[in-house]
């Protein structure tokens, strides 16, 4: 399986839909500092079910909604979209392509969807519980965690083999 | 359980030193399990870079810890590999010559892991197969600007460039 | 007591500020003492790079947290400022344009303070007026290399340049 | 006052004599990973007076005695020489360039010297003490420091002015 797509709209600094297209291989994200490159790991993170407002750098779920910024005003919701080719049948459905899509309204109301049709957070989890996705996998590695990995306690270092277990 | 862990722990560990001389291109390391309950016990690092005497971690410099760490990572990602994997700056720390082996890594990994690199490093930016930039007008609003392919793709297709 | 708390408060809160716009070419910081006895009260952080609307300094960037730490911890060192100062690497999460107004701030400051930078980033390294390479021999022990003179430095005295 | 020179020997990764010279400006220390330049910031540290092992990386202060590598022998002992131009007058003596060495050696006993005369850790400390040096000052700043300071809490940062004050 691999990731074809991903769209953001109205999420953190990105208020207009935005469609990122990807491909097998090595992609390199750049940019200046405070151009975007993390708010669109947290995207991910966010679509996949990420319910820790902290790991998304905020004391409030509600601060991935667009904040509004210079003429633009703040958005109503923040939607994401992530888009995986099923390739190897790795995902327990008989689509070829699944598409998974997030939205939070500022009244606090939540939407999930998988292929366009509504369902429920725990369903996506459930989709991707045995590809290692999801929020304690180690498909997103930050510089952070390389610094907290070596400084750790063997105790704690101990707990992310149990998990990977 | 405890058979669980341990054939578990068995493979990471393999796995780790395996990268760890990858990502040096020499030296060792390994991972003990400290005394006690095998099912309790905490785990210790050891890693010694090509040349030094030295294994304790904490005397290693910035770049080593980096890469050690990136090594265990790894080795722990591919004991339950996704089909991709998001890597945000981990190459800040890195002098050059590193980022060329751990370039060479993700390139050994892209048979079964598509990698998505945030970097501010030019030379993996070189070493990419495709490059996205991303960019905020003046007024806090981020947006995409082309996708360039890499220069070595472009030679073979002849494809379109975008200047910068 | 109170009364020095609060005027080395006021003056390092000023420099913060200054060196804030400074360093980001444009935006606003301010500290603030947070409620109760200033005596014990601890302070507040507010940051909003150009253009932007925000202030919590959670949400900032990577880099845009790293150069505003670097414009607090330069606001302190001015209240008491030494010699000469070391600077660490200080520079690794920051983009090309960002390194590029550290070092216009370094020069600024080199009629009271020198300055020795430990980097791996090839515009600090252009910037410097003189480069100390360190190189470490197979078997572990560190030693010292040829000290460059700047480019620019160059061109006026013609003097002699080490090929690395 | 400036730094005009710094010597190190079988001080962590530096076995043999090495003396660095610097000048005013900026100077910028460069190199691959683990070579030494991070050693060579906390051989002034240590000089200055700096008791605190964790500062230096390390559990014991011993292990700042070059420990042997590959062909070469640990050090009996660890010794670094900074020397500085009292330009300004601001250090409370009559020269104009002022050396500070301190060795330690394997048994543990150290030896503290200014201008090549015994002295003891504690007028070395107070050499520099109006000068902004010393173990508390901002004339080391690393990456570590830079993320802290963002991080900590609010009553951690004022500590840092107080400091100041
Ligand atoms: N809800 C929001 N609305 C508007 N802007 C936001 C929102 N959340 C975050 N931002 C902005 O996004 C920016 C941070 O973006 P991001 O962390 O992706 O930067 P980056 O490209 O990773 O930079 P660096 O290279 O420094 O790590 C901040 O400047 C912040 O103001
Ligand atoms: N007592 C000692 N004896 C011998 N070698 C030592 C000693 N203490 C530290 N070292 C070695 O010094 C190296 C670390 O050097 P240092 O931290 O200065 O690197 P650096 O140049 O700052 O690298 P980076 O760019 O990665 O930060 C380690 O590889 C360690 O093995
Ligand atoms: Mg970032
Ligand atoms: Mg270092």
């Amino acid at each position: 399986m691999y990731l074809s797509g991903l769209e953001l709209y109205g999420f953190k600094s990105f208020p207009t839909r935005t469609k990122l297209t990807f491909s097998p291989g090595v992609m390199a994200i750049v940019g200046p500092n405070g151009c975007g490159k993390t708010n669109i790991v947290d995207a991910v993170r966010w679509v996949l079910g990420e319910q820790r407002a902290g790991i998304l750098r905020s004391d409030k779920m509600e601060n991935v909604i667009f904040a509004g910024a210079g003429a633009k005003k703040p958005s109503k919701f923040a939607e994401v979209t992530l888009i995986v080719e099923n390739t190897l049948g790795l995902l327990p459905t008989e689509y070829s392509e699944v598409a998974i899509t997030r939205r939070l309204h500022r009244s606090g109301e939540s939407e999930y969807m998988i292929n366009r049709r509504t369902c429920r957070l725990r369903d996506i989890r459930t989709l991707f519980a045995d590809t290692g996705l999801g929020p304690d996998s180690y498909s997103i590695i930050e510089l952070a965690m390389v610094e907290s990995i070596l400084s750790g306690r063997p105790e704690e270092r101990r707990r992310l083999f149990e998990e990977a277990a | 359980a405890r058979k669980r862990f341990l054939d578990t722990f068995g493979r990471v560990h393999g796995n780790f030193q395996d990268l760890f001389v990858r990502l040096f291109g020499g030296g060792e390391a390994r991972l003990e399990l400290a005394d006690g309950d095998p099912l309790e016990a905490g785990i210790k690092i050891f890693a010694t870079p090509r040349g030094k005497n030295l294994s304790a971690i904490d005397l290693l410099s910035g770049g080593e810890k980096a890469l050690t760490a990136i090594a265990l990572l790894f080795a722990l990602y591919l004991e339950r590999p996704s089909p991709f994997c998001f890597l945000d700056e981990v190459d800040a720390p890195l002098d050059d010559s590193n980022v060329g082996r751990f370039a060479d890594l993700l390139e050994d990994f892209t048979d079964r892991t598509q990698f998505l690199v945030v970097t501010h490093n030019k030379l993996t930016m070189e070493r990419a197969d495709r490059l996205y930039g991303v960019t905020m007008e003046e007024e806090g609003s981020s947006r995409l600007v082309a996708v360039e392919i890499a220069a070595r793709e472009m030679e073979k297709d002849d494809g379109p460039v975008t200047d910068d």
